[in-house]
C-alpha cells in the first residue's frame, strides 16, 4: 500500500487514464 | 526518437553503483511525463480519425505510439521502484535517522515512503519475541 | 550495500518488467524492415515531401519496439538477425567459444540472443543451441578465474566477458571474498 501511494503520487496519476496502473506483481521474480 | 528521456533514468540508475542513491531527478520524470501526454493525445486524435473516417492505415502508427506510451510507463515504475529498493536498504544501513546528505537526494514522498516503512518495520520487529519485541536490524553478523 | 536486492533481470525469454537490467537490454537495436506505412511518424527522413515513415524502410529499432509492434499476423515490422547470430558467427562459436569478445560483440549476447527467439525464424533452434552451447563452453573460465583472483585487478579476465558473464564473475568473486574473510575470522 505504500509503495502504491508512492508511485501513484509521483508519476502514475500524471499519466494517461489507461496507464495509471501497475501490477507490482511484476516487482515479485519470475 | 522517443524514450530517450526515459532510458536516461535507468542509465543514471545503472551508473550508481551497489545500491547508493544519486539525487531525484524530478526534471527527468516531468520530461517523460511531457512525452507521454504529447504521445496520448497524438493517438487520441488519429483513434478518432480512424473511427470516423475509415482510416485503417493510421493503426500501425496508434501501435507505434502506444508502445512508446507503455515504454515511458515501465522505465518511470523501474526507476521509482528502484529507488525505493535503495531507500530501504538505508534503513538496514544507517538506521532509523538517515545522514542529512542522503535526505536532500530523497523527493517528499520518498521520504514519506520511507517514514511509513519505518513504522511497518517497527509494528513487525514489536510483534517478535514476545511482549519485549526483537530488533532484527541488529547483529546482522553472526556471534565469533 | 548488502541489503540493496533490485529486481533481477528475467530467465531465458523472460523480462522482467521492473528489472534495470532488461530495461537496458531491451534498449538494444536489431535491424528491421517496415512492412507497411507508419503514416504521421515521419521523424527519419526529415527532408522528404511527406512525414510518413515509407514501407520498406530499413531501420534499427529498439528490442522493446520492434518487440511491441512485431505480429505473426499483421505484419508491421520484420526483424533480421544480428551479425552475431548468423550462420558465419555461428560456426565461429561452435569452433572455439572462447575465443570471441562478448563485450566488444555484445555486450548482452546471450540476453539479446534469448530475445531474439520472440521472432520468428527457421533459424530460431540453431541460434537456441549456439547460445547455449557457447554458455556452456565459456562457464568452466569464468568459475575458475572468479575463484582464483584474490585481491588484484581483474579487468583483463572480464574485458571479454558479457553483461551475464561478467554478473557471474561478480558473484564468484563475492563468494571467495565472503569464504577468505570467514577464514581469516573477520566474518564475525
Amino acid at each position: 500500500a505504500n509503495t502504491e501511494t508512492y508511485l501513484k503520487s509521483v508519476a502514475l496519476k500524471h499519466m494517461p487514464p489507461n496507464l495509471q496502473a501497475v501490477d507490482l506483481g511484476k516487482s515479485v521474480q519470475k | 526518437m522517443f524514450c530517450e528521456k526515459a532510458i536516461e533514468l535507468i542509465r543514471e540508475l545503472q551508473r550508481a553503483s551497489d545500491g547508493q542513491l544519486p539525487a531525484f531527478n524530478e526534471d527527468g520524470i516531468r520530461q517523460v511525463l511531457e512525452e507521454m501526454k504529447a504521445l496520448y493525445e497524438q493517438n487520441q486524435t488519429d483513434v478518432n480519425e480512424a473511427k470516423s473516417e475509415g482510416r485503417s492505415d493510421l493503426i500501425p502508427t496508434i501501435k507505434f505510439r502506444h508502445c512508446c506510451l507503455l515504454r515511458n510507463q515501465r522505465c518511470i515504475a523501474a526507476y521509482l521502484y528502484d529507488r525505493l529498493l535503495r531507500i530501504r536498504s538505508l534503513r538496514w544501513e544507517y538506521g532509523s535517522v538517515l545522514p542529512t546528505s542522503i535526505r536532500f537526494h530523497m523527493c517528499a514522498e520518498e521520504l514519506e515512503w520511507f517514514n511509513q516503512y519505518k513504522k511497518s518495520l517497527a509494528t513487525y520487529m514489536r510483534s517478535l519475541g514476545g511482549d519485549e519485541g526483537l530488533d532484527v536490524t541488529q547483529d546482522m553478523q553472526p556471534p565469533k | 550495500t548488502q541489503s540493496y536486492l533490485p529486481v533481477p533481470p528475467g530467465v531465458g525469454m523472460e523480462e522482467n518488467f521492473l528489472s534495470l537490467d532488461d530495461i537496458l537490454l531491451s534498449q538494444e537495436k536489431l535491424p528491421t524492415r517496415t512492412e507497411c506505412v507508419f503514416p504521421r511518424l515521419g521523424f527519419v527522413e526529415k527532408t522528404s515531401d511527406t512525414r510518413d515513415i515509407p514501407e520498406g524502410t530499413k531501420m534499427e529499432m529498439p528490442l522493446w519496439l520492434a518487440k511491441g509492434l512485431y505480429d505473426n499476423k499483421r505484419r508491421l515490422v520484420s526483424v533480421e538477425q544480428p551479425k552475431i547470430y548468423r550462420q558465419g558467427w555461428r560456426t565461429v562459436f561452435s569452433a572455439d567459444p572462447n575465443v570471441v569478445d562478448l563485450h566488444k560483440m555484445g555486450p548482452y549476447y546471450y540476453g539479446l540472443g534469448s530475445q531474439l527467439l520472440h521472432f520468428d525464424s527457421p533459424e530460431n533452434p540453431e541460434i537456441a543451441q549456439t547460445v547455449l552451447q557457447t554458455y556452456i563452453g565459456r562457464f568452466r573460465r569464468i568459475m575458475d578465474s572468479s575463484q582464483n583472483a584474490y585481491n588484484e585487478d581483474t579487468s583483463a579476465l572480464v574485458e571479454r566477458l558479457d553483461v551475464l558473464e561478467r554478473s557471474l564473475f561478480r558473484t564468484g568473486q563475492i563468494g571467495l571474498n565472503d569464504f577468505q574473510r570467514w577464514e581469516k575470522g573477520q566474518a564475525s
